[in-house]
């Protein structure tokens, strides 16, 4: 899955994810990514944010939506991301995800739930700061 | 001075941060951005979970699913499990700006999509056809059912409900990483 996150000059915030889903799926499954909220959020007066992972946990918590909510009341990028991956961890611990996060300012964030095949996240960031894209990874909590 | 414009994207799918940061240097608007983003992964099939030939399902066909929202107006365009339509972004976007819906599925999305002047094709590949086919032969091994017979942790369905409800107590197998995601 892609989940990706744009803010223009203007601080115009729009989001969106592709994705075939997982293999060997029952036929009619869709997982979180086409669900506004979970797959994937925008709003200019509080941030955007995308989701990656097992779609049919992540689909319950509306990842998304509730990191742009974190945003909005003030909390940093990466601690919104880290608060919506704990709070799925409190009830599927082994679940498999990750979590982007960018606030109205341009400041962006990452999380995922570390499991012993996966303790590191790896995304891509793009900005007028930067002269190319780089990729960045955060160490799972 | 301001960092924004800003491209954040899941995976280090470089070539799709690119194609959305190439859009908005040519004046494209951010929603353009996220399309043109995704759209070049669905072609590149990045890391195989996106586009055609990946994750064939059960019987062995890929369907895709995709998302746009624009965040000034809260505007939505969606579809999930969409069938033979290569461009799912594609047709999220035609879903946000010729319907007053936000999400389209299955088969009628499809029909959508053509209306809209999309291509029908096949999306499996050698590659998902073999993967099938492994899968096929290890008793379709891993799967979603649980509580049911055949007993699907050893066999192949098709499966009728096991008329007494074993409480195991798990109302999702937690998959962990490598099993498949999306």
């Amino acid at each position: 899955t892609i989940g990706m996150v744009v803010l223009d000059k203007m601080g115009h915030t729009a989001a969106g994810t592709s994705t075939n889903g997982i293999k060997f799926k029952i036929p009619g499954r869709v997982g979180d990514s086409p669900i506004p909220g979970s797959g994937a959020y925008a709003d200019d007066t509080a941030g955007a944010a995308a989701a990656t992972g097992d779609g049919d946990i992540l689909m319950r918590f509306l990842p998304s939506y509730q990191a742009v909510e974190y945003m909005r009341r003030g909390k940093d990028p990466t601690t919104a991301c880290q608060k919506v991956i704990a709070r799925i961890q409190k009830y599927f611990p082994n679940f498999f995800g990750a979590v982007i996060c960018a606030n109205v300012t341009g400041g962006y964030g990452a999380a995922c739930n570390k499991l012993p095949a996966f303790t590191q996240f790896s995304f891509m960031v793009y900005n007028s700061l930067k002269s190319q894209p780089t990729e960045e990874k955060v160490d799972c909590i | 001075s301001s960092p924004l414009p800003l491209v954040l994207n899941t995976w280090p799918f470089r070539n799709a941060t690119e194609a959305a940061w190439k859009t908005l240097a040519l004046g494209g608007s951010s929603l353009d951005a996220v399309e043109g983003g995704c759209a070049s992964c669905e072609v590149e099939q990045c890391d195989g979970t996106v586009g055609f030939g990946g994750s064939p399902d059960e019987s062995g066909e890929t369907t895709l699913d995709a998302m746009l929202m624009e965040g000034t107006t809260m505007n939505v365009g969606a579809v999930g499990d969409l069938r033979r339509i290569k461009n799912a972004i594609g047709v999220a976007r035609k879903v946000l700006e010729h319907t007053t819906h936000t999400l389209l599925v299955g088969e009628s999305a499809t029909k959508f999509a053509q209306s809209m002047g999309f291509v029908d094709e096949d999306l499996s590949t050698k590659d998902s056809r073999a993967l099938h086919s492994d899968w096929l032969a290890q008793n379709c091994q891993p799967n979603y059912w649980r509580n049911v017979i055949p007993d699907s942790s050893k066999y192949c369905g098709p499966y009728k409900p096991r008329s007494v409800f074993k409480q195991d107590g798990s109302i999702h197998k937690e998959t962990g990483y490598g099993y498949g995601h999306d």
